[in-house]
């Protein structure tokens, strides 16, 4: 997976961010050992990068989302972590080596319609569900 | 062109240029989600004619009808879409007219190649759309407009049809006349390697056959945002198989 570059964190405000916005000093993103706890990434792909405007008419580019960080115990609210998950990870703290942590995965996707032209200039439109992430968690 | 919307990058989204090998990837990848053998290679039109085409204009306005669904995944579908989740025009390559000088009814006859049709997706309706402009031979005539399948043509005599819809309308009238032609899917969807022939007639109310161009429906001639195409509405079927990685 192509890797997002470092970023540095917002200023402190007075405000509390806007929930789309990147976590800042307001979140708790750091987990054990200084790890970022499971959340979703943003990504985007340009189709114009990839050399496909001639035949793809919208969108511009895909959302490339993705799910990444620590499911450590104690997993907090913001992870929205299933109980399943709360006790997987409590039972990877007894047994480190024959349970694994929980996985940050998707846990609710949207869909992203394209449309395009085929090779017969007949114009296409169709709609691909489960393809962006919306939210990430802790399962 | 066209101001489509769409995802486009967040403010605080990171932007790294791609490598050739990341770019072939990910464009592999890609086309294997969207269902496509490989990338599409559209003929580009010469440069007079890169003026906005009517299937394409009316498809973008389906594309924001969809998109404005997407963020509400398994929601309530934009009733204009029903539960389609592909939607595919094809504007016609050949047309023919009958018109006047002769005895028998005049009509212009479309075809379309379907092709194109990936297998095994549902048919939920069809419709072939043709504008209309106020005729200026035939004033206030009520004008009845019906569409047939052309099934088999025949060398020795009239062409086997199939009726699929009839419109009733005033000569003075403009805009974009919407015929159902779902019930001919079923036979296309058998028969994949043959073209779809529309056959459209106009008659009066006394029975009167008249010419398609006369009554003011535009063909191939027209302006490209005027030109008649055909649009499929397709259900959702599960997505093409992919090979393991």
């Amino acid at each position: 997976a192509v890797r997002p570059l470092k970023r540095r964190l917002p200023k402190r405000t007075n405000e509390l961010p806007p929930p789309n916005k990147l976590p800042g000093i307001f979140d708790d993103v750091h987990g054990s050992h200084g790890r970022q706890v499971c959340r979703r990434h943003e990504l985007y792909v340009s189709f114009r990068d990839l050399g496909w405007l001639d035949w793809v008419i919208a969108p511009q580019g895909y959302s490339a989302y993705y799910c990444e960080g620590e499911c450590s115990f104690p997993l907090d609210s913001c992870m929205n972590a299933t109980n399943h998950a709360i006790l997987q990870s409590l039972v990877h703290l007894m047994k480190p080596e024959a349970v694994p942590k929980a996985c940050c995965a998707p846990t609710k996707l949207s869909a992203t319609s394209v449309l395009y032209y085929d090779s017969s200039n007949n114009v296409i439109l169709r709609k691909h569900r489960n393809m962006v992430v919306r939210a990430c968690g802790c399962h | 062109g066209g101001g489509a919307s769409g995802p486009r990058p967040s403010p605080g989204c990171p932007q790294r240029r791609l490598g050739p090998r990341e770019r072939r990837y990910l464009q592999r990848e890609i086309l294997a989600v969207l269902g496509l053998p490989g990338r599409p290679r559209p003929r580009a039109p010469p440069a007079a004619a890169r003026l906005p085409a009517s299937a394409p204009l009316f498809m973008l306005d389906m594309y924001r009808a969809m998109a404005g669904d997407d963020d509400e995944d398994g929601g309530t579908p934009e009733r204009r879409l029903g539960r389609a989740d592909l939607v595919m025009s094809f504007v016609n390559m050949v047309e023919q007219d009958r018109t006047l000088g002769r005895q028998e009814p005049q009509w212009k006859e479309f075809r379309f190649d379907l092709t194109q049709i990936p297998v095994g997706e549902a048919v939920t309706a069809a419709e072939f759309r043709i504008y209309k402009l106020p005729s200026t031979h035939l004033l206030n005539w009520t004008l009845h407009i019906s569409m047939f399948e052309v099934v088999l043509e025949q060398s020795n005599r009239e062409s086997d049809l199939f009726f699929l819809d009839l419109q009733t309308l005033r000569s003075g009238d403009e805009g974009w006349l919407v015929l159902d032609v779902t019930a001919a899917s079923d036979r296309w969807l058998l028969n994949r390697s043959k073209d779809l022939g529309l056959r459209l007639y106009v008659e009066t109310d006394d029975g009167r056959s008249v010419d398609p161009g006369l009554a003011g429906l535009l063909g191939q001639q027209a302006p490209r945002s005027k030109q008649p195409f055909v649009v499929t509405f397709f259900r959702a079927s599960p997505g093409p198989v992919r090979a393991p990685r």
